[in-house]
């Protein structure tokens, strides 16, 4: 799976999440990529792409739920992220990229890896694998 | 005025014993997304143009699990899906089950923006694109011989394998695949719900 997300400097976000799904899956399984809220979320306050065991991203409502503790339990981005990560994935093993329409951005995962990049208006650059 | 700012991914649950040129030519291709979505945003293109361009980029080049290079089904075929939303106005457009469309995240805006719908999928989701002119391939464009080469690995270990390059020396399967963990999830083993 690749995802990308973005505020602009409008303060507009937006998320893109595309894949091919699991290797050896069955012919006809949706995985949660596609699906709005789970896979994939942007609101006012956020943007947000998931990626790795699409079944427990489903059923956490990953994205949608990086959105909700921002606007109703006031967690800054990062705080959403990680709390997101650690509360909703029962056993699952998955990642997620975040952008906040104040211009930062975060991410967590779980599993041994994500390969990920992000970068902000004041010069912030990473790419990176591990930990 | 506010700031811009954009992350990407390439997918999570990375083979621990991925070799080093294949970790460079990962963090190669970010780091040549993230400066595609940097300059356009230095352009002032809206974030929704932004994320549908990179995206493309990534779904183009054959190393992560999407578009070109996507995992393949246990028929040995592609099935890709895509998504993407606009936080103004939580407009969004959703694709599933396609096999011919080049860039599924285009197809994915074009519901967003040219259909009354959010999502279309398998037979709709093509016939929409023949609809609207978008480029389709024949699904052999994305089949890469890693990917079959990771296919019959997840078929020797009858599970649904990681999605992460598997290096040509080492051919033991995904850890989650070979020890059975007790827990359960829908009914199935844990096991089979392999991280992609």
């Amino acid at each position: 799976t690749v995802g990308c997300v973005v505020a602009d400097t409008e303060g507009r976000c937006a998320a893109a999440t595309s894949t091919g799904g699991l290797m050896n899956k069955k012919v006809g399984r949706i995985g949660d990529s596609p699906l709005i809220g789970a896979g994939t979320y942007a609101g006012e306050v956020c943007g947000v792409s998931c990626t790795g065991e699409g079944e427990a991203i489903i059923r956490g409502t990953l994205a949608r739920d990086v959105a909700a503790v921002m606007e109703y339990k006031g967690l800054k981005l990062q705080e959403a992220v990680d709390f997101v990560i650690k509360e909703r994935l029962d056993e699952g093993k998955a990642g997620l990229i975040a952008v906040s329409s104040e211009g930062e951005v975060a991410y967590g995962f779980n599993c041994n890896g994500m390969f990920r990049g992000c970068a902000t208006e004041d010069g912030f650059m990473e790419v990176g694998i591990w930990e | 005025m506010g700031r811009w700012a954009i992350a990407v991914h390439g997918g999570a649950g990375v083979d621990p014993n991925l070799p080093l040129e294949r970790q460079e030519a990962a963090t190669a291709l970010l780091t040549r997304c993230l400066n595609l979505g940097i300059s356009a945003l230095r352009s002032s293109l809206p974030a929704i143009d932004v994320v549908e361009l990179v995206v493309r980029e990534l779904e183009t080049d054959p190393l992560f699990n999407s578009g070109r290079g996507s995992a393949l089904t246990e028929k040995g075929t592609v099935e890709m899906e895509a998504s993407i939303m606009d936080g103004r106005g939580r407009r969004c457009g959703a694709v599933s089950g396609l096999t011919t469309v080049k860039n599924p995240i285009s197809l994915a805006r074009l519901v967003m923006d040219k259909s009354p719908h959010s999502y279309l999928a398998f037979s709709g989701a093509e016939d929409f694109a023949r609809q609207h002119g978008v480029e389709t391939v024949d699904n052999e464009y994305f089949i890469t011989e890693d990917n079959k080469g990771m296919l019959k690995l997840a078929k020797e270990a009858d599970s649904i394998l990681f999605d992460y390059r598997i290096p040509s020396t080492a051919f033991e399967t995904c850890g989650a695949a070979s020890t059975e963990s007790p827990i359960q999830m829908n009914g199935m083993p844990i096991s089979v719900y392999a991280p992609e």
